[in-house]
């Protein structure tokens, strides 16, 4: 009986339906005491009740599931291409830099795929910034005057004004942080140093890569802190300010603020549109209550964070699918909504899924976008799932709660081009 | 590569010290 417990979640269909009240309050762990430094910033949906100042209006239109799903496969196909190092062979794809750059944009059409915000602020006096929180990219910017509407789009806060900032400083073209931008240089202006960065959903920025002091909280304050001024941004990001880069390379607020947080970062993000998640910089310096797995690093690229997947069980059993198959890693990826598995695993899990779901008699729904195995619940007060358990290299596991095995009625996963991707 | 995307990471704190990744459920 406790194993049959723990094969199946049983969960009230109202907690699907998205509220239109915040419940605002920080989760236990983010208020918990932390060895050393940290700083804990309150993450939300960018669409949801709990956006900054309660104006998830303010932050875009919401798109519709459809399109948050097409532009989340434009986004893993690009992961995968940088991943794999095809990415610069791929027609109508590009690293930053490129100068063949093909991006197909729509400008102030927010179908982004980055759905967390963070406030931080910028300058001095400290301007509050809404940005986006991206693990798969480097560079932090925000939009900075002179910036018209075109080429830049509206947002909820004024822009940042660096003539306003008495620390800020546009770097110099001499400067190594200037050389150091590599993939992300955009040349050289009148002795400023330029940047420009593509995102995998079509989106760009340009503009001078600067420094200034950058406010997490009250009491934590990098002075000094590299970011892109942007100028001119193409895409996918209306209403926010602009986006904090989480990535691995030197640019990355964690790199940045190593010295001071010992390159340990964590997050949470929340369930539900209308509850509150953290990202926490610096923090336990023990790893106590979690199941860990080890970083690997993508010879192709040094971005992105990944692990390696080992299994997956649906309902306690685990499925029968070859090692080989998870050999090329996962990338884990706030920026990507659902996760992409090889189609040999996605197969399999989608019929041990559907397989245990026959019993209850849920009505089918139409597939949606990329995912194909829906159900139609409006019947039902309360539905039985089965388990999902993802396994990591090295034993670790993440039992997925229900908000991680259903999105819109639908089973949260899709496949990838192929096994050998 | 697979990816592991954010519908599945919710609710759980997601750690990474530059040396592993850590998941802890319920953490939100």
């Amino acid at each position: 009986h406790a194993d049959a417990a723990r094969s199946y979640v049983t969960v009230s269909t109202s907690s699907f339906a998205v509220s239109s009240t915040c419940a605002d309050e920080l989760p236990g762990r983010a208020a918990s005491p932390r060895n050393g430094t940290s700083a804990v910033l309150r993450l939300t949906h960018r669409h949801g009740p709990c956006a900054p100042a309660g104006k998830a209006s303010a932050l875009g239109s919401p798109p519709s599931f459809l399109d948050t799903l097409r532009a989340d496969q434009r986004r893993a196909e690009y992961i995968q291409r940088r991943v794999s190092g095809a990415a610069a062979a791929a027609p109508g794809m590009q690293l930053a830099g490129s100068k063949a750059a093909t991006v197909p944009a729509n400008l102030g059409f927010s179908i982004g795929t980055l759905q967390y915000v963070v406030t931080v602020s910028l300058g001095t006096p400290a301007v509050a910034q809404t940005l986006e929180v991206d693990t798969g990219s480097d560079v932090s910017w925000v939009q900075c005057k002179p910036c018209p509407s075109p080429p830049c789009y509206s947002q909820r806060d004024p822009l940042f004004d660096p003539t306003r900032s008495s620390s800020y400083s546009a770097v110099p073209c001499a400067a190594a942080s200037c050389s150091q931008l590599a993939l992300y240089s955009n040349g050289c202006s009148g002795g400023q140093c330029g940047y420009v960065v593509s995102y995998g959903d079509g989106s760009t920025t340009t503009g001078v890569y600067s420094s200034d002091t950058l406010t997490l909280t009250g009491s934590n304050a990098l002075k000094g802190f590299l970011f892109g001024c942007g100028h001119a941004q193409q895409g996918l990001f209306a209403g926010v300010d602009g986006l904090l880069g989480l990535g691995r390379q030197g640019q990355s607020l964690v790199s940045q603020a190593s010295s001071t947080y010992g390159g340990v970062f964590s997050y949470c993000l929340p369930p539900t549109q209308n509850s509150v998640g953290y990202i926490s910089l610096g923090g336990p310096s023990s790893t106590t209550g979690f199941s860990t797995t080890p970083l690997l690093t993508a010879s192709n690229d040094p971005t992105y964070y990944i692990v390696m997947l080992a299994g997956i069980s649906v309902g306690g059993q685990p499925l029968s699918i070859d090692a080989s198959v998870f050999a090329s890693g996962a990338v884990v990826d706030t920026g990507t909504v659902v996760t992409r598995l090889p189609p040999t695993a996605y197969s399999a899990l989608r019929s041990a899924f559907r397989a245990a779901m026959a019993p209850y008699g849920y009505p089918s729904a139409p597939a949606t976008g990329i995912l194909d195995t829906c159900y139609d619940f409006t019947r039902y007060g309360t539905v039985t799932l089965p388990t999902i358990s993802i396994a990591f290299g090295g034993g670790a596991a993440m039992d997925l709660g229900t908000s991680g095995i259903l999105t819109s009625g639908c089973l949260a996963f899709a496949p990838t081009g192929g096994d050998s991707q | 590569a697979s990816i592991l995307g954010n519908v599945q990471q919710r609710s759980f704190e997601v750690r990474f010290d530059g040396s592993t990744v850590g998941f802890m459920p319920a953490s939100c």
